[in-house]
């Protein structure tokens, strides 16, 4: 049950897999778990469909976790959000409009291999675990493997660094998969998130450059109204921007290539913390967290439903 | 110990380089050192004024922290010892687990 599964420690893939198809089967009105492909070392690529099932055409959000390996509060907060989501769906009204209304798709470990590899070997590492003929390093940064100025500013095409950007564009499994999927899905799915760590921002398009991008407003609206909601949960400050402005430029992010593929709301939060911890962010924080961008997320998808076209 | 206690004594530095030139100097010695950045996401970020988290083995963190020193350029140990961190941060249960 919800109940017996503790959403306050960090989960291996195995674990993290077993939940999910543990969802699929007890929570069927709402979740429906489907793999969209294989990982490099031909692990599935689940996931997990929420929303109140209905034969109605309705628009979608995406939320993928765990794009770097390392950044293991993301994949707890993509648990988290399915776990309050079922759990609120009776007494949030707010909830309840997100789930009757929209689709979300989310991914609660987009680099599987990586993951896995981080609990079994290397606690820090942040890349795929793709191999290179030529090279003896392993791994593509999946975060600059997308086709929006591909390995240009910010990405690197030495295979040892960790933002290798790799051969070519989707050269990575799990790139491909989520692009394919987003690419037939586009005309429904409105909204993007992506979930990092660490950093505590809000961020937007461009990061590949600096220029403002066309529905500036709605955007800023709805990071602003996100960062003041997670700030009043437990006074965490958050910044929020263009993510070349605010953090720094990056080539071929997801983020990006999702917003230039006609996703017309994409953002990337950098969860707690900003140094004191980093990566490892201890389980004991991970409730305040997770709730403080749960506040984050409804408000941003609240907005998007309400207040923008 | 998790990971085989391959963290022990390991550290997390926190610099801010205030000068280009500081900021070149420790991208070279990030390269020298083959340092495990965590951030920014790469060593080509860094420059005067870049908030920089490097993590560093145990076996270099005496060569940067005596660079560091000699060159003048401030720091702060941002995690002492990474093992006793990732140890601290895990519950017993999820550390047995693993192990």
């Amino acid at each position: 049950s919800l109940s017996d599964y503790n959403y306050e420690l960090y989960h291996s893939l195995e674990e993290i897999q077993s939940w999910m198809q543990h969802l699929n089967q007890t929570h069927s009105a709402f979740i429906q778990v489907f793999s969209i492909g294989r990982s490099y070392e031909g692990r599935p690529l689940f996931i997990l469909k929420l929303g109140r099932k209905s034969r109605a055409y309705r628009r979608a959000v995406w939320i993928d976790c765990g794009i770097h390996a390392r950044e293991w509060i993301g994949p707890a907060f993509c648990q988290w959000f399915v776990r309050e989501a079922l759990l609120t769906y009776k007494t949030d009204p707010a909830m309840r409009k997100m789930l009757n209304h929209l689709d979300f798709y989310i991914m609660p470990v987009f680099n599987v291999d990586g993951y896995h590899f981080s609990w079994t070997h290397d606690r820090f590492w942040r890349k795929t675990r793709s191999r290179n003929s030529r090279f003896r390093c392993r791994g593509v940064d999946a975060n600059r493997n997308w086709k929006v100025k591909w390995c240009d500013e910010g990405a690197s095409v030495h295979p040892c660094d960790d933002t290798y950007c790799g051969p070519f564009p989707e050269s990575e499994p799990e790139v491909k998969a989520v692009a394919n999927f987003l690419r037939k899905h586009r005309k429904h799915i409105r909204a993007y998130l992506s979930f990092h760590a660490y950093a505590q921002m809000l961020l937007y398009p461009y990061s590949y450059k600096y220029a403002t991008i066309p529905n500036f407003s709605c955007v800023e609206t709805a990071a602003y109204k996100a960062v003041r909601a997670l700030r009043s949960v437990h006074g965490v400050r958050y910044r929020y921007g263009p993510a070349s402005q605010t953090l720094y430029v990056s080539s071929g992010n997801s983020m990006d290539w999702a917003y230039k593929n006609g996703i017309p709301y994409a953002f990337a939060f950098e969860l707690r913390d900003t140094g004191h911890f980093g990566f490892l962010l201890p389980e004991m924080l991970i409730k305040p967290t997770c709730t403080e961008t749960m506040l984050a997320v409804k408000n941003i998808t609240m907005h998007l439903l309400q207040k923008c076209p | 110990h998790l990971y085989n206690n391959r963290y022990a004594g390991d550290k997390v530095i926190r610099l801010i380089p205030q000068t280009e030139e500081e900021a070149h100097a420790l991208k070279k010695m990030y390269h020298q050192l083959k340092v495990d950045l965590w951030q920014p996401g790469s060593i080509s970020y860094v420059s005067e004024g870049t908030v920089t988290d490097v993590h560093i083995p145990q076996n270099a963190s005496r060569t940067l922290l005596a660079f560091l020193q000699e060159a003048h350029i401030q720091y702060k140990i941002l995690i002492e010892d990474l093992q006793k961190a990732l140890e601290n941060g895990s519950s017993l249960r999820t550390q047995r687990n693993r192990r």
